[in-house]
Parts: structure tokens; C-alpha cells; sequence
């Protein structure tokens, strides 16, 4: 099937990058 | 850590971000530069925390994501026969809404909010213009006219915009084509 996502299954995977 | 976290998750199309900067020396297609392709979840917000926010771009600038093999320009083969659901933001949504407005694009387009017309979507522009800044979501198929009218009132609906207060149009690539000077071009629908 279609790999369609909603935006809070979207959102959940925000993160903030690392200081490198 | 667990196996399962380190499996990314797959996109169902592979999108690549474009930028656009107005260099006056330079073509056109010159100054549209490729930045990166992705195709999963955890690769799109990688590259959107690493590139500035669009209201942070220079006036004359454009990002823009479009499924990869698809160049962000009309004569691209996929574009020619389509157009674009254009949202010409007032001065007060430009300040306030531009990137909340132009993540809720991402999202929808990476995530395939458009159901079964999301095959129709070739991609998204962001334009920084003085003027007022301009954002687009670009189809492939004129004729496919119930499909633009759900994306058009699907997209509506995720942006949040009031239904009687903001009208939405759907312009053919072909009419702006060969619009002279700063008329607009003839909106094909509206939602």
C-alpha cells in the first residue's frame, strides 16, 4: 500500500541536531 | 539501541529540495540549485533542521521540494501539462505564518496527505518576494479536474485558512507562460 503518514506520525520523529 | 529504532522510515516517493537564488549575472536555471534528495521520515527533518527557515531567506529566493526527477520549472515534462494552487500571502501572514505554512506543505507532500491524488502532485515553491511572498502547490494534469479541486480544498483545510475570507486559485503553467508584464494569470479553479 501507499506509505502515507499523518502529521502527528511525522512530527514524532522531529529532532534537533546534534552540536558536532 | 534497539535494532528497531535505527530502521528508518521509508517515504512512498523520493523528493529533493531546490533553492533558488536570484543571481542576475547567471540563467535562470543557473540559479536554481539542486540541495539534497531524501526518502525517509527521519532524512526529511535532518535536512529541514539543517537549512534556514524561509523567513530568513533573502527577497528573491525560493525553495522548493519537488519528487525527485522533477525540476522545479514549467517546461520540466511532468509540469507542462499541469499548474499550481497559488496562496499570494498577505503582509500579517508573511510575518506571522511563512514557515508555519511552509512546513504544513512539507508534511502534507511528504506524507502523502492528498490520498489517492497525491500522484498528481509534482511539488511545492516558497517565493521571498517583497512584494509578498508567494506559496504554491504544483500538479501535474490539468485535466484532472475532481483531483486539483480535493487537493486544492484538502490543502486549504491543512493550512488552516478561513474558507470565505481566502480565496484560493489554480493556475495553469501554459497561461503564465505567456502572460506579459504583471498581469496574473486566469485562475482555472478556485476553492
Amino acid at each position: 500500500g501507499k506509505k502515507a503518514y499523518d502529521r502527528s506520525f511525522l512530527v514524532q520523529f522531529q529532532w534537533e541536531p546534534p552540536c558536532v | 539501541i534497539s535494532p528497531e529504532l535505527l530502521i528508518k522510515h521509508p517515504l512512498q516517493n523520493s523528493w529533493t529540495l531546490w533553492f533558488y537564488k536570484n543571481d542576475k549575472q547567471k540563467q535562470w536555471e543557473e540559479n536554481q540549485r539542486e540541495i539534497s534528495t531524501f526518502d525517509t521520515v527521519e532524512d526529511f527533518w535532518a535536512l529541514y533542521n539543517h537549512i534556514e527557515a524561509a523567513s530568513r531567506l533573502q527577497s528573491g529566493c525560493d525553495y522548493s521540494l519537488f519528487k525527485a526527477g522533477i525540476k522545479p520549472m514549467w517546461e520540466d515534462t511532468k509540469n507542462k501539462s499541469g499548474g499550481r494552487w497559488l496562496i499570494n500571502l498577505t503582509r500579517q501572514q508573511c510575518i506571522n505564518d511563512l514557515d508555519s505554512y511552509w512546513l504544513e506543505t512539507l508534511l502534507c507532500l511528504v506524507g502523502e496527505a492528498f490520498d489517492e491524488q497525491s500522484d498528481d502532485i509534482c511539488g511545492t515553491v516558497v517565493q521571498i518576494r517583497t512584494k509578498g511572498d508567494k506559496l504554491a502547490v504544483w500538479t501535474g494534469d490539468l485535466r484532472n479536474n475532481d483531483g486539483i479541486l480535493k487537493i486544492g480544498m484538502k490543502y486549504k483545510e491543512r493550512l488552516g485558512l478561513p474558507n470565505k475570507v481566502c480565496v484560493m486559485g489554480y493556475q495553469a503553467h501554459a497561461d503564465s507562460m505567456v502572460i506579459c508584464g504583471s498581469m496574473p494569470a486566469q485562475n482555472r479553479f478556485t476553492v
